[in-house]
């Protein structure tokens, strides 16, 4: 039996709104050392979603037996739009579960809403991602790195990054112009969250997609800052650290023709 | 643009 409760449900919320559009059908993995884990591929197999949600994410957490929800995101959201941010929220499973029990409790009113989720047979496959080196390692706030995302794909369709030893430049070219964002490493001794940090091994230039891009920021109402590695002409890392776990995505650069 | 690379050139399916 899985028993997996959130002390809000606003993180779970969050997750589903940040990977929704991306993946449609995902199988959550569940373990009772591992947490719940999911990797789940979109249909361009561009973008690669890898979520880790430790059993110290949960304010209490059992699993007796591994099992794989194979859940329709969609379906997933509806339910968790019925409950509140501060409900609390439990993910209930039997040993070979047909549906998930998806529980809200309202901290301070004695109201509890349940609903049966029905689970599906999802066949994907997973694919093995090695730890990789990486040329550079940049960590900025994840609202700002939201806004140029959102900001430059009005320009166009792809855009272009290029990290040098102390600032990161982002660059659009499109039917109407061509834009640029710079910005450079600083520490904010107030606000650590604020600081701009680029580790380089070596300048990159890659290009991404302007979609892909525009998905990923939507992890950004999940962590205040965000950790983008890159490396020349192989798939980029963009990871949003979560207490006791992370969402990360792998996004595979354009090329030129 | 360029052309859009997939994962699967980079990552085996395990």
């Amino acid at each position: 039996m899985l028993e997996g409760k959130f002390e809000s449900a606003s993180l779970m919320k969050r997750l589903v709104e940040a990977i929704k559009d991306s993946v449609k059908l995902c199988n959550f993995n569940c373990s009772q050392t591992k947490g719940i884990t999911l990797q789940a591929i979109d249909d361009s197999r561009v973008l690669l979603i890898s979520l880790k949600l430790d059993p110290g994410c949960f304010e209490g957490f059992r699993c007796d037996k591994n099992l794989v929800l194979g859940l329709d995101l969609e379906s997933l959201s509806k339910v968790l739009k019925q409950g509140n941010n501060e409900d609390y929220l439990t993910l209930i499973a039997e040993d070979a579960p047909d549906n998930l029990l998806v529980v809200f409790e309202d901290p301070k009113k004695d109201r509890i809403s349940e609903f049966s989720l029905k689970l599906m047979d999802i066949d994907s496959d997973v694919l093995s991602i090695e730890d990789m080196d990486h040329d550079c390692s940049i960590t900025l706030p994840s609202s700002d790195f939201a806004k140029v995302a959102r900001d430059m794909r009005t320009l166009s369709e792809s855009l272009q990054i290029l990290v040098t030893k102390d600032s990161v430049k982002f660059m659009a070219s499109g039917p109407i112009g061509t834009g640029s964002v710079i910005i450079k490493a600083h520490t904010d001794l107030k606000d650590g969250k604020e600081s701009i940090k680029i580790d380089l091994n070596k300048s990159v230039n890659v290009t991404f997609g302007a979609k892909y891009l525009n998905d990923i920021v939507k992890a950004s109402t999940l962590a205040e800052t965000v950790t983008i590695k890159l490396t020349n002409k192989i798939p980029a890392l963009f990871e949003f650290k979560l207490q006791g776990g992370y969402l990360r995505y792998y996004l595979a650069p354009k090329f030129d023709e | 643009g360029g052309t859009q690379g997939r994962l699967d050139g980079f990552f085996k399916v395990s």
